[in-house]
């Protein structure tokens, strides 16, 4: 029956309304909430 | 000894990483002399030091104090894989071949440490050399290698760069669970890495969605394989919640890799992993707003989206295989012995076990029948471009008389794997949702079926009812089929056998 | 009789990585003892956040840590949180993969001295960028040629006057007085001195 994944979506930062909706995968900790502790540095552009 | 003096250049780079910046000159010249000095220069060579830096690496990792830098040899050794594709001059040997070279061995010693019986194996170092060189390579590729100042070698490196993430791809593709499960949760992160997914999910022209699909289908088998109804390992939960999270933020960020993809996604997803089907078929293009399915005054041929048709990444015609002449054939011009030919093509040679709801095993080739499904909808859909919308909204079409033909000629287990295939098609609005929509209800209503008529809805009424049970997401296209067979004047559900002599979907059905 | 299999170099590894292939070909039915231990080791050692984040070799000097006391761990924990973002700001940068991070939040409550020291001293790092982001939602614009951070300030003039809004300019002089200064008259405002950010 499956679960209802509104904490999931809330633990990949995934708001509910499709309005300005933001990309998760470019601040992907991990798949797992449990090894997702801390924050990875995503990419990211310094000119010379 | 040789690898005695490997190590010794390699202790002396990790050494030399942390004392200057990486575009400090001395790095590069550091790397100019391991060439001029014969430590590279040479296939063998090339394997002997790689063994060494790895093999350094690994064990640095292991002796470290765990709360200690533990990852700074391996750190160093991506960072030198690096700059050796950046600085080097590729003429005898590609950047490619170089790269393979390089990870192949890596694979040997990666293989030999997780075969040894000591259960010393740790996948930690091997995944943070995976990584960091996404990392690093994400750093140096940035706005097209603008850092680096030759023209040529820029236009190398930005032609090399699809490469080097589909080689990664493949790498990983050689280590996925079935294989090595003791590197299983470090592979799941690294195919889901922030360096790696959005990256392939984004390559020009979709060039790195092939390879993505081989490792979804990689991890979907490891799970189907080791999921048993009445029993499933606490591991292989954990790698389902994992696999769950993945999904939904490719759901949330790319919904057009999981529309495209759908059909083989499916062909590896256990029944059973129900809300993980509807997430997939629930994706939506970006933008995309849906007319609500619920509204009763929804009339599903007027949506303007459902004249679209929706791209299919991966043609199923390719797994078509002997039956692809005689459905096409039979599309043409339609005859029972094409339809024999198909009826008894869609038997595998042997039962095969599987955990599905309410069976435990299939004797039909359920990717085959998925196969002729969509093809036949991918099929009608273009017919209605080149002809009109009457050639398909027709119970007289062939494309309609296959479907129909496939589930009175075939056995109770047939038309259950037909009309999954048909209702896997109920996704948002758009052509091939419609026209499977006219199926699907016809297929419900007809008179034509005889004996077999209470089977047959009983079938759909299930396949329908089993994807919206389940918590959300709940597919549109479901939705509205199955609202429009609820409110059907012509065939009151409420009074089908199956419905009246099960009190508990009696109860179901009368309270959607 | 390929000569990877004759190499000495890719032994003993090779056997084991064939014994893989095998697996491969015919998967278990159902997962053996050592298949289930193993699977149990990975579950163990799964790989967190900490591992995947980008690796740093080099520490600039001045980047340092303060000396904190021993309690407190030495790495810089970036804990997450999915607190929801206030969707309605003007800057589209607002919006960007950064602004839910929980370094991009902090910078936007730093004032401007912090952003411009950031700035100047980290040079080629994350925090580095994230300042520059910082400073171009608040309205400042990266010269490339002097290397100077400038503001445009508009002050709308009392209705009555020639004309509307009065334009000036102001720079920080990182190089000598560590403040902002006005442009003086001369200043010429050429876009295609100033980064695209």
């Amino acid at each position: 029956l499956g679960i209802d994944l509104t904490s999931v979506l809330h633990s990949l930062g995934i708001q509910g309304n499709q309005q300005g909706r933001q990309r998760v995968l470019d601040t992907f900790q991990s798949p797992w909430v449990e090894t997702s502790r801390s924050e990875v540095e995503p990419r990211f552009f310094v000119p010379e | 000894t040789n690898q005695e003096k490997m190590f010794l250049v390699f202790t002396e780079w990790v050494k030399l990483l942390q004392r200057v910046p990486e575009n400090d000159i001395k790095v590069t010249v550091f790397i100019r002399q391991m060439m001029d000095k014969g430590v590279i220069n040479s296939t063998d060579n090339m394997i002997q030091f790689t063994k060494a830096a790895i093999e350094l690496s690994v064990g640095s990792f292991k002796e470290s104090d765990p709360t200690s830098e533990v990852f700074i040899a391996t750190d160093a050794f991506s960072k030198l894989i690096v700059k050796l594709l950046v600085l080097q001059d590729f003429t005898a040997l590609s950047r490619s071949e170089y790269l393979r070279l390089m990870i192949s061995v890596i694979t040997m010693v990666f293989s030999e440490d997780q075969g040894m019986a000591d259960n010393s194996f740790n996948e930690r170092p091997y995944f943070r050399l995976i990584s960091s060189l996404l990392c690093q390579w994400e750093d140096v590729s940035g706005h097209n290698f603008i850092k680096i100042q030759d023209q040529q070698f820029r236009n190398e490196l930005i032609e090399f760069t699809p490469e080097f993430y589909n080689i990664i791809a493949s790498f990983l593709h050689a280590f996925q669970p079935i294989a090595y499960p003791g590197f299983s949760f470090a592979w799941i992160t690294l195919i889901s890495h922030r360096m790696f997914l959005p990256k392939m999910l984004s390559l020009p022209g979709k060039v790195g969605w092939s390879k993505l699909i081989l490792l979804f289908t990689d991890l979907l088998k490891f799970m189907a394989q080791y999921t048993k109804k009445n029993d499933v390992p606490d591991a292989v939960s954990v790698v389902y919640k994992g696999a769950l999270r993945v999904f939904l933020a490719v759901a949330n960020d790319a919904p057009e890799f999981l529309v495209e993809n759908h059909y083989e996604l499916l062909n590896n997803l256990p029944h059973v992993y129900m809300q993980l089907r509807n997430v997939i078929l629930s994706a939506i293009p970006k933008r995309m707003v849906l007319p609500n399915p619920y509204d009763p005054q929804l009339s599903i041929g007027d949506v303007e989206s459902c004249q679209h048709v929706p791209n299919v990444f991966y043609d199923p015609v390719q797994d078509l295989k002997n039956l692809k002449k005689p459905v096409d054939n039979y599309l043409r011009i339609p005859s029972a012995s094409l339809l024999r030919v198909i009826s008894t093509g869609i038997f595998k040679a042997d039962q095969q076990k599987d955990s599905g709801i309410g069976y435990d095993s299939v004797s039909v080739d359920t990717k085959l029948i998925n196969a002729i499904v969509l093809h036949v909808g991918i099929e009608a859909a273009l017919e209605k471009d080149k002809t009109t919308a009457t050639a398909i909204f027709n119970t007289k079409s062939s494309y309609y008389a296959l479907l129909a033909s496939m589930l009175s000629e075939g056995t109770t287990e047939v038309r259950f794997h037909v009309v999954q295939a048909i209702v896997n098609q109920l996704r948002y609005p758009n052509a091939h949702t419609l026209w499977f929509n006219y199926v699907l209800k016809n297929l419900f209503l007809s008179e034509e079926w005889g004996p077999s008529f209470a089977e047959i809805q009983e079938i759909i009424i299930r396949t329908l009812l089993e994807r919206v049970v389940t918590n959300k997401p709940h597919c549109w296209g479901i939705i509205v089929t199955f609202t429009e067979l609820l409110k059907s004047s012509e065939c009151s559900i409420m009074t089908l056998p199956f419905v009246k002599d099960v009190p508990e979907v009696e109860h179901i059905i009368k309270h959607l | 009789e390929y000569s990877a299999l004759q190499n000495p170099l890719f032994q003993p590894g090779l056997d084991y990585w064939l014994e893989t292939k095998r697996t491969l070909l015919q998967p278990h039915e159902t997962m053996p003892a050592e298949m289930a231990s193993q699977l149990e080791s990975s579950l163990l050692n799964c790989p967190d956040s900490l591992d995947a984040d980008t690796p740093k070799l080099y520490y600039n000097s001045l980047s340092l840590p303060h000396p904190t006391s021993i309690f407190f761990p030495n790495e810089t924990i970036r804990l997450v949180s999915n607190d929801p973002v206030d969707l309605a700001k003007n800057h589209q940068k607002q919006n960007d993969i950064y602004s839910r991070t929980s370094m991009g939040r902090i910078m936007s409550r730093f004032d401007l001295d912090t952003l411009f020291f950031i700035f100047y001293h980290y040079q080629g790092t994350y925090e580095q960028f994230l300042a520059a982001r910082e400073l171009t939602i608040r309205g400042w614009q990266f010269n490339k040629i002097n290397r100077c951070w400038f503001y445009k300030e508009v002050e709308k003039l009392p209705p009555g006057m020639e004309q509307s809004e009065e334009i000036s300019w102001r720079y920080f002089d990182y190089q000598k007085s560590w403040l902002a200064r006005r442009c003086g008259a001369e200043f010429v405002y050429r876009e295609e001195e100033f980064e695209r950010i």
